[in-house]
Order: structure tokens, then C-alpha cells, then sequence
């Protein structure tokens, strides 16, 4: 059974892409088959893996928009046996207005993703899906894809007030067109132990979600922000360094958190 | 002549929201009148003030959607005589949506400003704008209103990435709708000098944008970040903090920059 995360927050900068390329690469690198999507038009996720994404590589605009499938857009990452890239191009930021006027709008990625399951005989283990920092018709093509949710919550009080937003959205996702949405997991991300704000947040967001947010706490860690410039993931950058082996960890998790329901 | 400034770039999480806070908290310290308009859903700046912004306040939706006036929805931020804010509601979310079928759908908020300078005797020095992570209709109406545009870059390496996608539409706007429009200033956030990474962005920024980027240079400072969760900005939380003396330096340096024009 493959299991599709969404990794979404409407907030931006709370780890987003950083959670769906570390978390990918350990889930790789631990032998299971993973696709990454980045539903993101800045691309980021994309030049983690050092993946071609300029306006002349079909990406995640073909596939929503002109019906590409999934076998025609995906690359595999370098150096990475077990791990795909569906890569965002700069021409995804017009594809909210281009979706506009379609039919069946908010299920394109669900579609690409069903139609590929059903022909291919060898699944993925994992589908994790990138979300860029709104609640668009982009995130909402992932809400739908998806069968649960990755949130990324940095330890910063701005990213508590955009929760309860999400929450509300996930339910009326869940209640219209996806009943099996669920958050599967919450990740506490950029956690600086030295400040009490930071505990602060994480003892709420505790306390609010006691069954859903994982032990594991990434720390901020300068090597976790080095690496994309290298077209790394933190793991193959600096594996022994606290950020990659956060990220191990919280993979770890995640799979076994999986496996128990 | 009122300058009106929009704080934009579609990458989430760089301090936009935490600058237009502070710069307008600054100037409107040094008596300058300043309004600051929350055209993020998820209302941070409003939050960062204290100003309620609840789904029955009227606020940017209604000035969008509905045509109501600046004056009937600003509200005085407290304790700052001289600073006033447009709050966003939640249903915030749903202008972009509400607004692709109106007539003259970017101009919405360029009405609404040039309303009010003409009908107002008293005028403000200072119109803010903040913006949401993205390049949708809501930044395109506060592109389309400013006559000059702040972007805060964070020193990190994704921040890079998004920098040609925002040049690119700032020179669409200005060869179509809005020829004044510029980039008055670039502010560098979140440095932290301990980091080759950190050293390494600012100079690439600072050599392909020599006559925009500010000399100041704003710290990543914990004081910063523990404001809002008082309803502050830092300058009143915390005034003799790093992040706050480097504010109050960034906004004196903005209006000197302006002034020599
Ligand atoms: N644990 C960490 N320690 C230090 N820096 C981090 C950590 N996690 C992420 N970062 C850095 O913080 C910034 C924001 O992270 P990232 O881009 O992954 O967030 P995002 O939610 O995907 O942002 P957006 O909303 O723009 O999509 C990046 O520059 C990233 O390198
Ligand atoms: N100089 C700083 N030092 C420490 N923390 C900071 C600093 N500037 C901003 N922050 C914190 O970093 C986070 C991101 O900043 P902010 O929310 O202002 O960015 P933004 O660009 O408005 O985000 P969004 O894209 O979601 O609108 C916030 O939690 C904020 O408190
Ligand atoms: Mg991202
Ligand atoms: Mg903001």
C-alpha cells in the first residue's frame, strides 16, 4: 500500500520543503521507493535534489494542466536509486488561474496519481507531496491526493495563529471530497532550546495534539540550511550533524507511526 | 506626498510581515502618520498590534470585495497616536477567489488608497502594505497601489531562488499598470554572522542589487520573535535589543532614502 503524504502549512517558512526532501531521502536511503512532488511554483524542492526544473522541463504544470502522466514528467534524483522527482517549473504559478476553468479542478493530481498506481506494477512505498505557503487550488489538489497530512510547525508564535485555519480547512476537505484526510503526523521544526519561546509553542502544540505530533524535534541547525546549496539533502551533506540525524529519526517515526495504525 | 511602500516576496517565512511591523512601528514613533494594510489572510501584522481582526470586524476583505472606504475599516493601533491598520479577517482567503469576476479586479486597493487621499484633508506620510506568500491577486492589487516596493530577503539559500520570479513580475506590472513602480529598498533579515551561508547570500545580494539593498542589516535576534506573542512590535517590547536598534536604524535609513529622490 503506498501511503500519500501531503506535507502543507499555509504559513511560510516553517520547514515545509526542508521536511518533504529530508524526510524523502531517509525513507530513499532506507531502501523504500519514494516520489517527491512539488506542487511548489518556487521550485524549491526540486533544486534540493539538484533536479533540472527550468521552463523547458515538463513538471507538475503538465501533469495538472495539459494531463501529462506521471511516467512522462518524473526524473530520478541523482545519486538517489529509490527516490523520483515530479519537478515544479516557474510556469506552475499560473496554473491556479489555468485550473480555474477546468473540469474536476481539484482532483487533477488525484487522477495523475490513481491512473499511475493502477498501470504500474511496481508502487512507490511513498508519495510525498510539497505544498507551497497558501491554501489554493495547488494545496487543495494535495489535501485531495493525499491520504494523510505532514504538518511542519516551526517553534515561533506566528505559527500557531495560521492552525486553526488549516484545521478548519482539512475538515471541510475531509466532510466534501477526501473522508480518508487525516494528520498523520505533526513536526516540530527550527526548535532552539535556548529560547523559552520555543518551548512555549512546543508545550502547546503538545498539549493540543497529544496523539499527532512526533517526539522527534528537528533542531535548528545550520548544515540543514547549507545543504540545498549544494543540491543535497541534509543526510548525504552532513549525516552525522544534529539536523540530518533529527531527520533520520523522525523518518523512522513517521514509518513506524504508519505501520501501527 | 504620501509614499506608499509594499512589502512583498512570495517566499514564505523572510520577515515581511516582522518588517512591515517594525518599520511602520518606527516611523510612527518618529511622529510620522503612518497606515498599515494586512492583506494576508492569515493577519499577522493585525495580530502584531493587537488590533482585532475576527470574522465579524470589517477589515481588507470588505475594502476589497465590498468597496467599503479605508475610514470605515482602519482602526488605531494602541498605543501608537499616530498609526493605524487595515485588519484581515480570515474571510481574507476567500478575495481571490471573490474577486476574479469583478471589473477592474487589481485596481481594487488603488482605488480604495486614491479615494481616500482625495477625500482626506490630513494625510498619511506612510502607507504599508504586507503581503502574503504568494503572487496572486492580492500581492498583484498591492503592486499595483505602491509606488514602491520593499522586499526583505532572508539570508538564507532558498531566498535566492524566488528573487528572479519577483523581478520578473515587478517589470510586468510596471510596463503595464504601473509604470512608477519600483524597488525602493531591499532589507537583508534574519542574518546571523556566525554563518559562512548567512555572509555568503548577503553578498551575492548585495552585488547584484549595489544601489538597493539597505545598509542595515537586520540581526536574527529572539526579542524579534517574542514581540508579537505580547501584541508588540520590538521596538516597545524590547527597545534597547539588537533587532530593535537595527529597525529603528532600517526605517531612519528608508525615509533618508526616500527623501533624496
Ligand atoms: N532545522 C532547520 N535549521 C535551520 N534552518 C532551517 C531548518 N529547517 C529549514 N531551515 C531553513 O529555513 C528556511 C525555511 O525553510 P523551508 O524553505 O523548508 O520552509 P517552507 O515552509 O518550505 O517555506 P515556503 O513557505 O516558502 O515554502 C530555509 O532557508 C531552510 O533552509
Ligand atoms: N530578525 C529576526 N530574528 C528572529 N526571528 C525573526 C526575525 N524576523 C522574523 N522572525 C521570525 O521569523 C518568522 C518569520 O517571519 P515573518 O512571519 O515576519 O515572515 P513573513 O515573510 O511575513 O512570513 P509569511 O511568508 O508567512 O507571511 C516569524 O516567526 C518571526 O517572528
Ligand atoms: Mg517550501
Ligand atoms: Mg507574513
Amino acid at each position: 500500500n503506498t501511503r500519500i503524504i501531503t506535507v502543507a502549512n499555509q504559513k511560510g517558512g516553517v520547514g515545509k520543503t526542508t521536511t518533504a526532501v529530508n524526510i524523502g531521502a531517509a525513507l530513499a536511503m532506507g531502501g523504500l521507493k519514494v516520489l517527491l512532488i512539488d506542487l511548489d511554483p518556487q521550485g524549491n524542492a526540486s533544486t534540493a535534489f539538484n533536479v533540472a526544473h527550468d521552463e523547458a522541463v515538463p513538471g507538475t504544470y503538465e501533469l495538472l494542466v495539459e494531463g501529462a502522466t506521471i511516467a512522462a514528467v518524473r526524473q530520478r534524483a541523482e545519486g538517489y536509486p529509490y527516490l523520483d522527482v515530479v519537478p515544479a517549473g516557474v510556469d506552475l504559478a499560473g496554473a491556479e488561474i489555468d485550473l480555474v476553468e477546468l473540469e474536476r479542478r481539484e482532483f487533477k493530481l488525484r487522477d495523475a496519481i490513481t491512473t499511475m498506481i493502477e498501470r504500474e506494477n511496481e508502487k512507490y512505498d511513498y508519495i510525498i507531496i510539497d505544498c507551497p505557503p497558501s491554501l489554493g487550488l495547488l494545496t487543495l489538489n494535495a489535501l485531495i491526493a493525499a491520504n494523510e497530512l505532514l504538518i511542519p510547525i516551526q517553534c515561533e508564535y506566528y505559527a500557531l495563529e495560521g492552525l486553526t485555519q488549516l484545521i478548519k480547512i482539512i475538515s471541510l476537505v475531509t466532510e466534501n471530497t477526501n473522508p480518508q484526510l487525516h494528520i498523520g503526523a505533526i513536526l516540530l521544526t527550527m526548535f532552539d532550546g535556548r529560547t523559552r519561546l520555543a518551548h512555549d509553542v512546543a508545550n502547546t502544540v503538545r498539549s493540543h495534539f497529544p496523539n499527532e505530533v512526533l517526539t522527534t524535534v528537528i533542531p535548528r541547525a545550520v548544515r540543514v540550511s547549507e545543504a540545498p546549496s549544494y543540491g543535497q539533502s541534509v543526510l548525504t551533506y552532513d549525516m552525522s550533524s544534529p539536523g540530518a540525524l533529527a531527520y533520520l529519526s523522525a523518518a523512522r517515526e513517521l514509518h513506524e507511526k504508519g505501520r501501527m495504525k
